[in-house]
């Protein structure tokens, strides 16, 4: 059975990082995993085949539906890794969020699913605007679960509190629901107690924690993961148990977003 | 003649704390100023009306556009600035750009530029996402000129060339163009002269800068202004010097936005 999920947050928060690493952790292990990228910047899968890729939209663009073949848009990557990218509509055109859609069908026509087999698939996805566009993929359960990355800046817990919403109106639909909360250490305030207590008022957990690591940077100018550049480093083990902590995960909450005002009273504290 | 701009930028990058201060000290001068927030966060306004407002997608949902009146939406704060929110969708449906045209057709159907009759119309618009929604404003030409906040982080940088791009297409049309970059000091790198060349090499320059300064969120937590918080203060004159910056700014620009290649390579040596 293919496990699928969503990683969305706020664009720079660090939902690529987390992807790119816990796919290769994931593969490491065995798993066949494909990740798509959902993010109009198509750069969730640049460290996993140290290259930019062309994307679904672009091929579509350039070839149409007809002239598409599946080896135009798939690409296997470290460890195994299937790597694809959506990709976005032309700036100031188009629905980026539509896009997602389009490129997900796409694939589908050309039965990237059935020729793959994947055992986990994951979908990094832009979470700065949950507007109908983004939360297709919650909308037509493209994952069943969702995983959300935030720091405690106030503007990556309002995106994190919005997409809860999204959650929250597609939930019903028992589409899908919230798998929890990926703190990330990378913020200039470092304090996961204001995330875990932001968890816990949404009803849901923080699953776990990246912390801060000059080691992120440097394999990304080398364009690798982390499990490929420091293999036995203390962040790559991170991202082993962070894998696993995904892969046993057996909670799932429809979420409870917090009103405006209580944001306001949060960030105060903050 | 009333002179229309656009503030877009990243979420969190600075644009509400610009564009209340600005339109604080314009209206200092004795300009009559409009501002209309069009981010979905609806908060441009908080601290020139010392609250939130209701927005005007908001009461078009609960009153229907026959039901609507001017005083529903449009309040007038600090220094008599005129404030508006257009306010967003759901989260998880509709189009968030397309609320923003809402809102504004909404307002125009109400007489409200007839009536208040402003010397200067704002529109603070988010840039996280340069969709065919959120590039709506560029489009229609609600503004015609537009200046994007920026720091000098990656994604920050990213966002701004993604919003030229959106300028760029629309420009031909002769209804747009771009009056420069605000520097924003806030990044935990400040280093103004990665956002000057970056400027220039868009074809545009950096209009002025907004230093790092704790004033900034102390004036926040009381939902004021810097210039009714601290008037005397040396970043109030930095408004108020930014203010005649916008006022007396000749420049105008269909930029030249970068390749993602030529953006890669800037963010390596950042
Ligand atoms: N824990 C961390 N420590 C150090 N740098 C990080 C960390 N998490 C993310 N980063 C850096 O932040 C930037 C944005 O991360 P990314 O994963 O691309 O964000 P997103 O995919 O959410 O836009 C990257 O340059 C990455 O190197
Ligand atoms: N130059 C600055 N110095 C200190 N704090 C700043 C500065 N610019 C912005 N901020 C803070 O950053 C946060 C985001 O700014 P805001 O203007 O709301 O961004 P945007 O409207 O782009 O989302 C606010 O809490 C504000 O107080
Ligand atoms: S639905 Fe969202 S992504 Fe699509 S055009 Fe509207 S704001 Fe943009
Ligand atoms: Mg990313
Ligand atoms: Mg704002």
């Amino acid at each position: 059975l293919m496990r699928k999920f969503c990683v969305y947050g706020k664009g720079g928060i660090g939902k690529s990082t987390f992807v790119s690493n816990v796919a290769a952790a994931l593969a490491e292990e065995g798993q066949r995993v494909m990740v798509m990228g959902c993010d109009p910047k198509a750069d969730t899968t640049r460290n996993l085949m140290g290259r930019r890729i062309p994307t679904v939209l672009d091929v579509f663009r350039a070839k149409g539906p007809e002239g598409m073949r599946l080896e135009d848009v798939i690409f296997q990557g470290f460890n195994g890794v299937i790597c694809v990218e959506a990709g976005g509509p032309e700036p100031g055109v188009g629905c980026a969020g539509r896009g997602v859609m389009t490129a997900a069908e796409m694939l589908d026509r050309l039965g990237a699913y059935e020729e793959m087999k994947p055992d986990v698939m994951i979908y990094d996805v832009l979470g700065d605007v949950v507007c109908g566009g983004f939360a297709m993929p919650l909308k037509n359960g493209l994952a069943e679960d969702v995983y959300i990355v935030s720091t405690c800046d106030p503007m990556a817990i309002y995106a994190a509190n919005n997409i809860c919403k999204g959650i929250k109106r597609f939930s019903r639909r028992g589409k899908v629901s919230l798998g929890g909360i990926i703190y990330n250490g990378r913020s200039v305030v470092d304090e996961p107690g204001i995330v875990e207590d932001f968890a816990s008022r949404l009803g849901t957990h923080v699953i776990g924690r990246m912390p801060m690591s000059d080691i992120i940077p440097r394999s990304e100018i080398r364009r690798q993961t982390v499990l490929q550049y420091a293999p036995k480093s203390e962040i790559a083990g991170i991202f082993r148990e962070l894998a696993r902590a995904i892969c046993m995960n057996e909670e799932r909450a429809s979420p409870t977003p917090l009103s405006d005002e209580e944001l306001d009273l949060m960030n105060q504290e903050i």
